[in-house]
């Protein structure tokens, strides 16, 4: 696990928690419609990244055990064609557009 | 960095012209 976090001063519960969330479904309360169950897991977990520069394809993949590198790939990249997410210091980090 | 601005812009384009 790369220190990624501690330049941020993230609070290391953020993240274990929606690393529980993801066993989930990744249904529940999402603003977005119109995405799959796959693509708002996604998209819920870059945006709740605390991380200033955006989460790592590999951190997405650590957290999203169930789900394979390209299929994350796949949903990351609809997701940024779409406009919810965008990539930030180089392809495999991304960033969230929705705000809240 | 002005690249991530630039993207970001993009992406709310996008966003926005999806959402109309």
């Amino acid at each position: 696990r790369k220190n990624l976090t501690s330049a941020s001063k993230a609070p290391q519960s953020f993240s274990s928690g929606m690393g529980d969330m993801s066993g989930y479904g990744g249904g529940g309360s999402l603003p977005v419609s119109g995405l799959t169950a796959h693509q708002s897991q996604v998209l819920n977990l870059i945006k709740n990244c605390p991380v200033p520069e955006g989460m790592s394809l590999q951190e997405l993949k650590l957290q999203l055990h169930n789900m394979s590198m390209s299929t994350i790939k796949q949903a990351v990249e609809f997701l940024s064609s779409e406009g919810h997410i965008y990539s930030t210091v180089d392809d495999d980090h991304y960033k969230s557009t929705d705000a809240e | 960095l002005e690249r991530i601005r630039r993207n970001k812009e993009a992406a709310l384009q996008r966003l926005a012209e999806r959402n109309v």
